[in-house]
This record gives structure tokens, C-alpha cells and sequence, in this order.
């Protein structure tokens, strides 16, 4: 049996909204430690894995290990339904063909409680090595959202180089080119807006912005984004939840 | 011009 109860539901509402717009179908492994689901888009270009661990629940239970099959366009429209600050427990039996999704305020005067059907989803799951990184640049999500915005509107590709002292981002499409170049700092005051940069040898890649412009969903989530690039493996993006994260691996572009 | 890889590049099916 599974009893997760989010204290506020504007949590896993921010979750699924984090990723739903890049894939459709996702089994949600409940286990006594926490929630994982992984699922590649249709185009095998980007993953999502997704973790929330015990702790981001007011209360949570799981006696055995139980998938759950969902499809995200149906979640959001039960998702919808409830306030954000409504309380929202997922339960489920050992073996469900439905989840229930129990929404109540505060003074649990209204109690909304709808069953989402599952479905037996037929996904691989692929194994991900624990990758070696070149460089690893912490970022404002905010800042983070713009340069994707503003660059992704020129071209359907966002190239990064990180040399020692700066993050360069730029791209050239049909109406114009443009670049970003943004160096670390720390800001002391608000250390969520600082810049980060570790790097081990300089990386330059390639990436398709329509796959960023999903990516940058996950900002809901946090107001840190942590990308870790390789010249030999995809690229991860991670946003980092209380208890969890919510990741991107992301293949790049080459040169034909 | 660029291509675009696939993570089955990467990463093998379990």
C-alpha cells in the first residue's frame, strides 16, 4: 500500500509541470525510500529521471515496491482540480489499476478525491553510469531561463564553451546571431544568484534549443539550476528539490 | 551542419 501525502499540492503540481511538456508516459516507482521515474522523450534525445525522497512528504508510506503507470496529459488535469495549498495524498493498493488523488484545505472542509486509471507502459530503462564531467557551472534558474529564451529565438541551436573564467553561450540562425558570456561571482548577500564555476579542461557543445526551451521548466522547482557538461557523454541538468531533484541528461549536437 | 546524437550513443538499455 502507498500513502504519500504532499503537505502542500503546488509541489507535485511544480514537479510533473517541470517535465510533462517533454514526455508523456512515465512509471513512478514507489519505493520505501521515495518516488523515481525515469522516461525518455520520443525523439531519444533527453531523459528525465526524477527523485523525491521521503523527506519531501508530510507523511509517507510504501510496504512493497509499486509501479505506477501514468500518463502526465491525464495527471495535470486531475492536478488542476485541487488548490496549491491543499494538502495531496497519492494512494494506492499493492496492485492498482488506479491511484486515488485526495486533495484537502487546510480545515479539511472540502475533501476532493479523484482516481487516475494507470496503465502498464512498456518503457526500457536505461542505465546511467555515474558520468565523469568536464565542467560543472552553477547558475540563478532565472538567469538560466533567460539566456535560453533570448538565444532560442535566433536558432535551433545553443552552443556552450567554458573555458576557465567564463561560460560563453551563443548561436547563429537565419535572422542573426548572438552570444551570452557570463563570468562567476558570488553574491554574499543572496548566494542563489551566485555563479559557479568548476572546471577541469575546457568543453564546447552543441545542443538543440527546442530541448533546452523543455528543460528550463524545471525551474519551477528551484532557483538554482546545476549543468554538469562532457565532450564525452550528454549533458545534465539538475534542479534540486528539498528531499530529491528533478534531472535532465540531454545528448548534444555534432558536427556532420 | 549538425546532427543531432541520441542517448542510446551513450547509455545501453538495461
Amino acid at each position: 500500500m502507498l500513502e504519500a501525502k504532499f503537505e502542500e499540492a503546488s509541489l507535485f503540481k511544480r514537479i510533473i509541470d517541470g517535465f510533462k511538456d517533454c514526455v508523456q508516459l512515465v512509471n513512478f516507482q514507489c519505493k520505501q525510500d521515495g518516488i523515481i521515474a525515469q522516461a525518455v522523450d520520443d525523439s531519444r534525445v533527453l531523459l528525465v529521471s526524477l527523485e523525491i525522497g521521503v523527506e519531501a512528504f508530510q507523511e509517507y508510506r510504501c510496504d512493497h515496491p509499486i509501479t505506477l503507470g501514468i500518463d502526465l496529459a491525464s495527471l495535470s488535469k486531475i492536478l488542476r482540480c485541487g488548490n496549491n495549498n491543499d494538502t495531496l495524498t497519492l494512494i494506492a493498493e499493492d496492485t492498482p489499476d488506479s491511484v486515488m488523488l485526495l486533495f484537502e484545505d487546510t480545515k479539511k472542509d472540502r475533501i476532493a478525491e479523484f482516481n487516475l486509471k494507470l496503465m502498464d507502459i512498456d518503457a526500457d530503462f536505461l542505465k546511467i553510469e555515474e558520468l565523469v564531467y568536464e565542467s560543472t557551472l552553477n547558475l540563478p534558474a532565472t538567469e538560466f531561463v533567460r539566456v535560453v529564451r533570448e538565444l532560442g529565438q535566433l536558432s535551433d541551436s545553443l552552443n556552450i564553451t567554458v573555458t576557465k573564467e567564463t561560460i560563453k553561450f551563443a548561436c547563429d540562425g537565419d535572422i542573426g546571431s548572438g552570444t551570452i558570456i557570463l563570468r562567476p561571482f558570488i553574491n554574499m548577500e543572496n548566494p542563489s544568484e551566485s555563479i559557479k564555476l568548476e572546471m577541469d579542461q575546457p568543453v564546447e557543445l552543441t545542443f538543440g534549443a527546442k530541448y533546452l526551451a523543455d528543460i528550463v521548466k524545471g525551474s519551477a522547482l528551484s532557483d538554482k539550476v546545476a549543468i554538469r557538461l562532457s565532450s564525452e557523454a550528454p549533458a545534465l541538468f539538475q534542479f534540486d528539490l528539498k528531499a530529491g531533484f528533478l534531472q535532465f541528461f540531454l545528448a548534444p549536437k555534432f558536427n556532420d | 551542419q549538425q546532427k543531432q546524437r541520441t542517448l542510446n550513443e551513450f547509455f545501453p538499455n538495461e
